[in-house]
């Protein structure tokens, strides 16, 4: 039920937005900070030719190549994250201990084909 | 069945064996330490997205988990015939909720005194010091035998009641590595008691209903003691190169 972001009609790969506020889920009486996760993924096609702000590799080029040159044998580079940023969350456990844990490369900031 | 597997192994890989389930309500429960709420803020910011979130900056310490372990501990002895102004506490904090991936970066005790203050004049007026003694527990104590004998002293120091509170830290790491074993977390004693060479009948505490002539009663300190347990999940913190 997480509220979803209008996703632009262009089937190019980008990230896109998705918020999930932690009530949706029920976890809202142990998880005290933040309110919700920026649960944004990537999606979309890696098409030839590979432009700019694909964030193509030189790999991810050539294989959009050989790709138009023949699908059945060689898929498209595939849309990943190539930038991610860390969260925070601040909840109570079992013994009623205030934690505060980090997580590296939670938040998606940037995707490319890959 | 499907949402809870699901939600389970969601919580796995946030390092949660199981979904939290913390007792009362978020009014009730106990409130969050400002350190952590600090901590929290400055994670939040953006300057904070570059910077490694498995390094605790606050303590100089390798970690990506910050826990504030509360007492468990209770009252051994409270204010006794033979020491009207002597008061035993046991301080024990569960470090089992470490999972056992997790490597032990910190344990740092921090004690708060605090001192009701009865009147600035009565305070500054007679500056009674309390002697504070930190022991740890070395093995169960048997029926009868002295307590003291199964006590090694880790800090003894005097404090003075102040309008502030007093906080004491210590760095206790190698212990609270041991209390991970399990049967090994004998905790904590901390006793509080006149300066040596004081009189303890003439250190009579102030307790409310008893009729002391305010300058020569001093409160006793209310205390209260955290362990904050930094610790890394290295499944969560890749020592790669950032890039």
């Amino acid at each position: 039920s997480a509220v979803h972001l209008p996703v632009t009609p262009s089937n190019i790969c980008k990230a896109r937005r998705l918020y999930i506020d932690f009530k949706d889920v029920g976890w809202q009486d142990w998880i005290i900070a933040p309110p919700g996760y920026m649960a944004n993924y990537c999606h979309g096609e890696c098409p030839f030719p590979l432009s700019e702000s694909l964030n193509g590799t030189n790999h991810a080029i050539l294989q959009t190549l050989v790709h138009s040159l023949d699908p059945q044998g060689t898929p498209q580079p595939c849309c990943v994250p190539i930038r991610l940023s860390p969260i925070s969350m601040l909840y109570y456990d079992n013994n009623d201990n205030v934690v505060l844990r980090h997580y590296q490369d939670m938040v998606v900031d940037e995707c490319g084909c890959r | 069945e499907d949402r809870n597997t699901r939600e389970r192994l969601f919580l796995g890989s946030l390092g949660l064996s199981e979904r939290p389930q913390p007792a009362g309500s978020r009014h009730t429960r106990r409130p969050v330490p400002s350190e952590l709420w600090r901590m929290f803020r400055r994670s939040e910011s953006i300057q904070a997205r570059d910077s490694d979130p498995c390094t605790v900056s606050e303590y100089g310490v390798r970690g990506n988990i910050i826990r504030y372990v509360q007492d468990q501990g209770r009252l051994v002895s409270g204010w006794s015939s033979s020491c009207q102004a002597c008061l035993v506490k046991q301080l024990f904090f569960n470090v089992s909720v470490l999972q056992p991936v997790e490597l032990l970066s910190l344990a740092q005790l921090e004690i708060r005194l605090h001192w009701k203050p009865l009147r600035p004049a009565g305070l500054l007026r007679g500056p009674r010091a309390v002697s504070m003694s930190l022991s740890k527990v070395i093995r169960a104590t048997l029926r009868g035998a002295d307590p003291r004998a199964s006590r090694r002293l880790l800090l003894s120091q005097s404090l003075r009641p102040q309008l502030e509170p007093a906080a004491v830290a210590m760095d206790l790491t190698p212990l609270a590595e041991s209390w991970r074993k399990p049967g090994h977390n004998y905790g904590l004693v901390v006793e509080l008691s006149p300066p040596p060479g004081a009189d303890p009948e003439e250190l009579t505490p102030f307790l409310p209903g008893n009729a002391f002539p305010l300058e020569e009663a001093w409160t006793l300190p209310l205390m209260e003691a955290s362990l904050v347990v930094v610790s890394l999940n290295p499944h969560q913190c890749r020592s790669r190169q950032r890039r």
